[in-house]
């Protein structure tokens, strides 16, 4: 899924930032 | 003339008036009203949606009696230093919090009822130079301080009994966060904004600071009120003081932005301005769900319906007697709107 003028959008987005970002 | 400063003017193209006075209740000590809300209270096993006032140096609970009629039930002295604001707890009862300070907050307490000792009664919470203050579901409590260079943002998780049952430290930006708003939604997720107009995101049971997106500089000292995730993106409702008046959207009071967590890119969605004709710039106000309110330089307050996005109601200002303040009630369709003399009317927003 994606919006030209926001990128790629993610449902999972809390769970994924969540994995990457340092704890 | 009272009563035609109570009523909602009519706003063109909207056919019934959908704010309606109900009630009107003054303190006569109090003359220098900071702050109103609403708070659940039980005592003798009913529990009734009552309402709290704040002048400087004391905080009194009012409850609802028969014939919209309202009964001082008790009011906390608080000695010499200032009360700034109240925090609102959403989900808690018998648990009034309250911040305290000179120019900014100093210290963070509670006032409650202690049934053990059947006395009223107040604690500290926190103390320190402290930004910015927000009442989270579930008995919590954020904020962020400063000491020296380094800031600190800490969720305090508050018993009914008004203990601190725990404290966890977030991650902080380097920038001061302003103002917090809970994503609707997401236990775990919080929002703030920063000193320097960007959005930061953290996770609340690990205390990352996940994202920071900037928003730009159209809108300085943006402050956030609430915020919601939907499709992949992150939609905050934003309050702008400073805003510029523009042509086409006036002076907006608040505005809706998309985030792309993802990518930190964000777009306007939508803007409520006042309606042509009418002046006045945001000086402070409140969301709730849909619902927006604010209180204008103009002494008026204006309610707007951000799924419409539109203005759907305004209380004109009185001749000597403007509106300073304006909160929605904790339950149902309920707004406070405060006056600088200690009166406080209850509306039904419908």
């Amino acid at each position: 899924c994606s919006d030209s003028d926001l990128g790629p959008v993610s449902l999972d987005w809390f769970e994924e930032l969540s994995s990457e970002a340092p704890p | 003339t009272e009563a035609e400063q109570l009523t909602p003017v009519l706003l063109d193209g909207l056919r019934e008036e959908n704010l309606q006075f109900v009630s009107k209740l003054k303190d006569s000590s109090s003359s220098c009203a900071v702050d109103v809300s609403s708070v659940w209270w039980e005592a003798a096993g009913c529990r009734k949606l009552c309402v709290v006032t704040a002048c400087e140096s004391s905080v009194s609970l009012w409850k609802p009696l028969a014939l919209d009629h309202w009964e001082k039930v008790y009011t906390w002295q608080l000695g010499e230093i200032p009360v700034i604001q109240i925090v609102p707890l959403p989900d808690t009862c018998n648990l009034v919090c309250i911040a305290l300070g000179n120019l900014e907050i100093g210290e963070i307490r509670l006032l409650l009822y202690s049934s053990e000792n059947n006395s009223f009664k107040q604690s500290v919470v926190k103390t320190g130079n402290i930004k910015a203050v927000l009442g989270l579901k579930d008995g919590r409590l954020v904020s962020s301080s400063r000491a020296m260079q380094e800031q600190q943002v800490e969720i305090v998780s508050l018993s009914e009994t008004g203990r601190c049952k725990d404290r966890l430290t977030l991650m902080p930006p380097e920038e001061t966060v302003l103002a917090f708003a809970e994503v609707e939604g997401m236990r775990d997720a919080l929002v703030g904004t920063t000193a320097v107009n960007s959005v930061a995101v953290w996770n609340l049971k690990t205390g990352q600071l996940l994202k920071k997106m900037h928003m730009g500089y159209s809108y300085p000292a943006s402050i956030c009120h609430r915020a919601y995730s939907d499709s992949g993106l992150l939609f905050v409702v934003l309050s702008h003081p400073h805003a510029k008046e523009s042509e086409s959207c006036g002076n907006p009071a608040f505005r809706v932005v998309a985030f792309n967590p993802k990518t930190a890119r964000s777009a306007g969605v939508m803007f409520s301005s006042l309606p042509p004709g009418h002046a006045g710039r945001y000086v402070e106000g409140e969301v709730k769900d849909a619902w927006a309110a604010a209180v204008l330089t103009s002494g008026a307050i204006a309610v707007w319906d951000l799924l419409l996005g539109c203005c759907t109601a305004l209380l004109p200002p009185g001749s000597d007697n403007r509106w300073t303040l304006v909160r929605w009630s904790a339950a149902g369709a309920g707004l406070l709107a405060g006056r600088a003399d200690g009166s406080v009317c209850v509306y039904r927003y419908a």
